[in-house]
């Protein structure tokens, strides 16, 4: 028998179903089913063959290879090349507002420290109420220094004080925070692109809400078009999640997630397993 | 003040040359993707989306309804029956020192919302204070204490405490005594899997009795929104929902989805990071963002 084109449209509204369900954005999960579409319509299948079973090994496929693209970043990789050239690693760490970047550059600067390298931080959020105090608390958990100004100092000048720091004292890695921000504000967007500018990190991190549904595929792809996302990292997994939004993520920016929040102490830093998230949107 | 997904989706439907069923299918499919992309749970959206169809294939026209209009009608009253109740105004009651509790997942906006609301009440001519109930997470207490500065807000707090509830109670004794009208304790985020939390949130509610639980729900939460609300709902009796960061590109869905699941309705919206930030819900407009 052949696959027609209404079985599977019935097939995949579906899966398309499942897959906003497990939080992946609508028009991801859109073009996914699309792609397969154009995969298997007309396709000749056994007379016992399960059409059901066949989009659904299709779309798991489809699945891992979204979540392994072809961009790789290896932290430690970086953080060994630049310290052989003398230079310190520079990360910069953004996203929407309460996402989890605070906690997610305390939780990186203890596991850069276990593995023997010297982290300075900079408190380039110079907005928010408590942003500094908050950070300086868990820097001092973590045992490593904050490069600070005051509130309403520009965060630009704050991440440049902290490279030249790190510069100065050959320190192997920087991690920067930065505001949380709604990807709708210009001037926020546009002072997010100063501080890059200015500072030219190696890696520029978004950092993203687990529990977040279509605003994952909107932030990721803003934030991207802005200041160009190296990698991501995804918290809140902890919270009972689908994981969806992972997909999202990366189909978007087209780099990997390197790491996920497993909870608010300073070890609950996984690495990101891409067969365990396709297993669980697809459960 | 309708939504540009669900005009536009009418409009198709009326550029046809039948409002015949398969376009009225279509329409259906239309509204269902709006609803999905603005996060409203897949399983509210099929119940609405069956309702909108059953009454659109067998209602007859209301006289002087064109299809058009009848159609929006449809789609709009039931697109309200999924807001619940109409507004909700908490209501603070007179000689007595009202407690105001705040809940809600990690980074959803409770700290940030305390302050809206002590601003609010505040401007309303009530004396308000604010309570850091949060024993977790570092720099809480400044982050009120800044916050309670910039609106002349009294904040009690105490860093060294580990005990929320004897802290909550503390705060609230003080602010008693000295004839506040207004008491907003902000705790700790916590979702619904981590059972200790959850179990402190109940004891802290039971111990300090608010006089409203009001549950912060980030606009941009997914489909486990109403999942969490239904467990939040269980330890403490959700009282109202403030949803916050809708100055965003979210449309809220999942907190409609709260709203429905829990009952509770929809009291406050946040709408920027400031002070000033907070709109009291108006269902019209919220619909309205919903389907545009
Ligand atoms: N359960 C859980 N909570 C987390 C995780 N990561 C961060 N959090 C919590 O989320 C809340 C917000 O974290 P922050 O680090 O302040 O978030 P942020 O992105 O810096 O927030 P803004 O700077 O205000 O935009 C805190 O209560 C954290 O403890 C995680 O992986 N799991
Ligand atoms: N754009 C926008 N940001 C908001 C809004 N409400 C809160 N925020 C921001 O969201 C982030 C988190 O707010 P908090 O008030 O710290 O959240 P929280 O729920 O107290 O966090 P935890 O105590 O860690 O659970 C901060 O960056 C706030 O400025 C809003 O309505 N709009
Ligand atoms: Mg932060
Ligand atoms: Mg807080």
């Amino acid at each position: 028998k052949t696959l027609s084109e209404e079985s599977l449209d019935e097939i995949l509204w579906d899966f398309k179903l499942a897959l906003v369900s497990a939080d992946v954005a609508l028009p991801v999960a859109e073009e996914l089913a699309e792609k397969i579409k154009e995969t298997l319509v007309g396709k000749k299948i056994g007379i016992l063959e399960n059409p059901r079973k066949l989009v659904l090994d299709v779309l798991r496929n489809t699945l891992l290879k979204i979540l392994n693209p072809p961009s790789k970043v290896d932290i430690f990789e970086m953080l060994e090349k630049n310290r052989k050239m003398g230079k310190p690693t520079v990360m910069l760490f953004v996203g929407f507002n309460g996402t989890g970047k605070t906690t997610t550059i305390a939780k990186l600067a203890n596991l850069l420290k276990k593995h023997g390298y010297s982290v300075v931080l900079a408190a380039a959020d110079t907005f928010r109420a408590g942003s500094i105090e908050q950070l300086e608390k868990l820097a001092k958990r973590v045992g490593v220094r904050v490069i600070k100004h005051q509130y309403g100092a520009d965060p630009a000048a704050v991440a440049y004080d902290a490279v030249m720091h790190a510069k100065a004292k050959g320190i192997d890695a920087v991690l920067i925070d930065t505001a949380g921000r709604v990807q709708t504000d210009k001037n926020l967007m546009d002072e997010m692109k100063k501080i890059a500018r200015v500072v030219e990190p190696d890696l520029t991190i978004f950092v993203g809400d687990a529990l977040a549904g279509n605003d994952a595929f909107e932030q990721a792809q803003k934030f991207h078009e802005a200041v160009g996302i190296d990698c991501s990292i995804l918290t809140k997994v902890d919270a009972d999640v689908k994981g969806g939004s992972s997909i999202s993520i990366v189909h978007v920016t087209g780099k990997p997630i390197i790491f996920i929040g497993t909870g608010t102490s300073l070890d609950d830093l996984k690495e990101f397993d891409p067969e365990w998230f396709v297993n669980n949107i697809l459960s | 003040k309708l939504g540009y997904a669900l005009s536009n989706a009418v409009g198709k439907l009326l550029g046809r040359p039948l409002a015949d069923e398969r376009a009225i299918k279509e329409f259906i499919r239309d509204i269902q993707r709006a609803l999905l992309q603005a996060d409203v749970k897949v399983e509210q959206v099929l119940e609405v989306s069956k309702r909108i169809e059953k009454r659109a294939f067998s209602e007859k026209l209301p006289p002087g309804f064109s299809r058009r209009e009848h159609l929006i009608k449809i789609a709009y009253e039931e697109l309200t029956q999924l807001m619940g109740k109409k507004s909700y105004r908490l209501r603070i009651k007179p000689n007595k020192t009202n407690v105001i509790m705040l809940v809600g997942i990690q980074g959803s906006g409770k700290t940030t919302s305390a302050a809206k609301l002590a601003r609010y009440f505040q401007k309303k001519g009530y004396k308000v204070g604010l309570v850091c109930a949060d024993t977790y997470r570092l720099g809480a207490y400044e982050q009120l204490l800044q916050l309670g500065k910039q609106i002349g807000v009294n904040v009690y707090g105490d860093p060294s405490a580990k005990d929320p509830v004897d802290l909550a109670l503390k705060g609230i004794e003080k602010f008693r005594k000295e004839g506040y009208d207004v008491v907003i304790v902000d705790t700790a985020g916590r979702h619904k899997d981590e059972e200790s939390l959850m179990r402190e949130m109940k004891e802290l509610a039971s111990k300090i009795k608010p006089d409203e639980v009001i549950l912060v729900i980030d606009a941009t939460i997914g489909q486990q929104a109403e999942k969490q609300a239904k467990a939040f709902h269980e330890s403490t009796p959700i009282g109202s929902i403030f949803v916050t960061k809708l100055d965003g590109s979210a449309k809220g869905g999942g907190a409609l989805s709260a709203a429905a699941a829990t009952g509770a309705p929809i009291s406050f919206i946040g709408v920027g990071e400031k002070v000033d930030d907070i709109e009291e819900f108006d269902p019209p407009s919220f619909i309205g963002r919903l389907m545009g």
